[in-house]
């Protein structure tokens, strides 16, 4: 463990945290896209697997734990709980497009042709896009609530956090894994029109809302 | 052909 990689979990975890109160406390998901979250409970429901067969530490397990019931939760408070304010007509992406492309490529590039390895890599993979259905229905509508654009400000960072990690364990233990890395760089890099508007927001004329332009 | 390698990151 790394202090990149933890301020990197710790962000993901913030983003998570932002938009379960988010919805909870405005008793709303407009502007959330749900496709989004259906993207990321499948990422680590994939990925963490092994969360009872590869002991790696307290820590890995709990934030596991965390990360799965907070991906579950924000289905139910989506689909479920406030389903009434879920804006279809906004969350129009075809996810098709990136579930096919993804199923596809982790059977071709992988570690070890395995169930497992082949689950994870599909979560890699599918991590890196997953929040296109969120950034195209922010662009759709023109604009984000502020609470929105912080979760994805802190979801964006978790991964250009952990690419510090991915240098700093290459240095520091000689450790690389090519495809969290190319994944990983390809994630942060679709957040980077978000992060200069973000970033900027405060220097725009009444940016009350973060606009993006389509 | 790619490293074999257990997953410690989440």
């Amino acid at each position: 463990m790394n202090v990149f990689r933890l301020a990197g979990d710790i962000s993901h975890l913030l983003a998570i945290i932002i938009l379960l109160l988010k919805i909870w406390t405005s008793r709303s998901c407009a502007g959330i896209s749900g496709k989004s979250q259906v993207m990321f409970a499948i990422t680590y429901t994939a990925r963490y697997l092994d969360l009872f067969t590869n002991f790696i530490s307290l820590y890995n397990s709990t934030m596991k734990i965390i990360f799965l019931g907070a991906a579950y939760a924000t289905l139910y408070l989506i689909y479920v709980r406030f389903k009434a304010t879920y804006d279809h007509n906004h969350d129009t992406f075809r996810v098709e497009f990136l579930l096919i492309p993804t199923v596809i490529l982790s059977v071709l590039i992988n570690h070890d042709f395995s169930p497992l390895e082949i689950l994870w890599t599909f979560s890699i993979y599918l991590e890196s896009v997953a929040i296109l259905p969120q950034l195209f229905m922010v662009s759709k509508t023109g604009e984000a609530e502020s609470i929105t654009s912080h979760y994805l400000f802190a979801l964006g960072s978790y991964r250009a956090l952990y690419i510090i990690n991915w240098v700093y364990r290459y240095y520091a233990e000689g450790f690389y894994d090519l495809i969290a890395i190319v994944a990983g760089v390809v994630q942060t890099v679709l957040y980077c029109d978000f992060f200069y508007l973000y970033i900027t927001k405060g220097s725009r004329a009444n940016a009350t809302e973060m606009s993006i332009e389509a | 052909w790619l490293p074999k390698r257990k997953h410690d990151e989440l």
